[in-house]
């Protein structure tokens, strides 16, 4: 694999989005790019990430390869990422290890770390990313960031609920409740302001704001997010990148007994 | 009550 990232802050801000989720994580990676998932340790949130040849300055791999990392080890080493500077990926054919050359030409500076690989042993999981939803909802992150973190103050359940008048995320604490009522809406002078519903009947979901905090840390790769909804899977929040690609967080919603 | 389900009640082993 030899994979070169214009600007090092791209992987930075992937691997920075899940680190906190997911201990460590297989890429697959092949010639139509890099492709993870893993679970969180207490299997409630699944996390997905592609990476496609679009998102990089060059791209070769000529034989698929598994990387085995320990993600703590490897945001450590990503540190060092800053806009000024190019990343390129290099595995051998026999991987034992990753290396990661930073190069920033006009400071005449190179940077090299070597990353050692872990065999993790993880099922892959059929997901179907083009999953049939009930709902799918378009919004900016920021403000899904921000309703995020005001309301899972309140309580350690989370409820989201579409309907025809819009999107209510709501919690109900022992002492406090809240409710956040956000409507479809089109801002001419700012795209990522936007909100859009498409619904086939309405939902209405709990999940643990845990999970959600660590969700919204994803945030900077994208100024948008997209929902999906059903009744009978865990709910999509995705976020998705301007060259293509992204990352997904899967979670398992919270059942009434 | 409520309980928390798994990703593994919806997804399964490739």
């Amino acid at each position: 694999l030899e994979a070169k990232f214009d600007d090092s802050t791209i992987f930075k801000k992937i691997i920075d989005s899940f680190k906190d989720s997911v201990t460590q994580i297989n890429f697959v990676c092949s010639e139509s790019g890099i492709e993870a998932q893993a679970i969180d340790d207490s299997r409630v949130l699944l996390v997905t990430v592609s990476i496609p040849p679009s998102c990089f300055e060059s791209y070769r791999c000529d034989r698929p390869t598994t990387i085995g990392v320990y993600l703590a080890s490897l945001a450590k080493l990503l540190k060092s990422a800053n806009t000024n500077s190019s990343l390129t990926l290099y595995v051998a054919d026999k991987p034992d290890e990753l290396l990661l050359l930073f190069e920033e030409p006009k400071n005449q500076k190179s940077m090299e770390y070597k990353l050692k690989l872990v065999d993790i042993t993880a099922d892959m999981l059929e997901v179907d990313s083009d999953m049939k939803s009930d709902v799918t909802v378009e919004m900016s992150s920021v403000e899904f960031t921000k309703t995020v973190r005001d309301l899972t103050q309140l309580s350690d359940s989370f409820t989201v609920s579409v309907t025809k008048d819009g999107i209510v995320f709501s919690v109900q604490g022992d002492t406090a409740q809240g409710k956040v009522l956000l409507q479809p809406r089109e801002d001419l002078a700012d795209e990522s302001n936007n909100l859009s519903i498409s619904m086939s009947k309405t939902i209405d979901l709990s999940f643990a704001s845990k999970y959600l905090l660590d969700i919204i840390k994803a945030a900077s790769i994208s100024n948008k997010i997209f929902l999906k909804f059903s009744d009978d899977t865990p709910a999509l929040f995705e976020f998705k990148m301007e060259k293509g690609g992204g990352v997904g967080f899967y979670l398992a919603p919270k059942y009434d007994d | 009550k409520s309980s928390q389900r798994s990703i593994g009640d919806f997804f399964s082993v490739k």
